[in-house]
């Protein structure tokens, strides 16, 4: 038996916005001590790892390890139902076929059920190595999408390096070339700060389009974090107070 | 030109 549930339903509502571009059917993976997702998408060029713990749920409870497979593109339609304040819980029993979901909103007394049937999904998983990123940038999140729109409409890719004084967002198309370079911002408003964790200078370049899918999730956060090392996968990260955090991976693109 | 690479020649399936 599962059930969790979660009185802020909202997050919930905007985790799925923020994945639902980016992978079609996942496997939930229940535990008693949380609900965390690994997929990613078509091309297997990004990776969507979402870790939720237990301590954030209003209630939850989870007797034992479950799967529950999931059409990401179903999930989010029933998302539609619920109320941007509506609490949400989901119960799946043992063996189950399908995940209930029940928005509640207790004010109006409204309340909505809904049974998604559950899928069984084959999709492989990856062991995701702890890595020591040697670049590790905190800037806002809303900052960070709008330089990602910027820049998309001047190139596909953009190139991203760090050092001890900046990261730079540098771009390059037949519009012509320029860079967008944030240095270390300590500004007293905290949600302005740019904040540079640099060991190791670091050089790569990216799809901005994916970049612009994950920063659907800076609704999530007023932070995105940026860790990056030179020879592995860029991760973006989004962490959800009291609950847990989403991440993202992104493959480098390599120059020929 | 810059080539996409995948995940997979960065981490391996489990």
């Amino acid at each position: 038996m599962f059930e969790a549930k979660l009185t802020e339903g909202l997050i919930l509502k905007k985790i799925v916005e923020s994945i639902k571009d980016i992978v079609t059917d996942v496997n939930i993976d229940i535990s008693p001590s949380g609900i965390s997702l690994q997929a990613m998408d078509s091309s297997h060029v990004a990776l969507v790892s979402l870790n939720l713990s237990m301590d954030g749920f209003e209630h939850y409870r989870a007797d034992t390890n479950m799967v529950l497979g999931v059409s990401i593109a179903n999930l989010a339609k029933v998302m539609k139902l619920a109320d941007n304040n509506d609490q949400i819980t989901l119960q799946a029993d043992q063996e189950a076929t399908h995940l209930k979901i029940i928005f509640e909103n207790p004010k109006t007394e409204r309340t909505t059920e809904f049974n998604l049937n559950l899928i069984t999904i084959d999709s492989e998983h990856l062991a995701i190595p702890e890595t020591e990123y040697s670049s590790v940038v905190t800037i806002n999140s809303g900052e960070f999408s709008k330089i990602c729109k910027e820049l998309f409409s001047l190139s596909e890719t953009v190139q991203i390096t760090t050092n001890t004084d900046y990261v730079q967002f540098s771009v390059e198309g037949e519009v012509g070339s320029g860079q967008v370079r944030l240095g270390h911002n300590d500004s007293e408003k905290k949600e302005d700060q740019t904040i540079l964790e640099v060991s190791e200078s670091v050089q790569q370049q990216f799809a901005i389009r994916y970049l612009n899918m994950f920063n659907k999730a800076s609704t999530l956060s007023s932070f995105t974090r940026l860790c990056l090392h030179q020879e592995q996968p860029l991760v973006v990260e989004f962490k959800i107070d009291n609950l847990g955090v989403l991440k993202y991976f992104l493959a480098p693109k390599i120059s020929d | 030109i810059e080539l996409q690479g995948t995940l997979k020649s960065f981490f391996e399936e489990m």
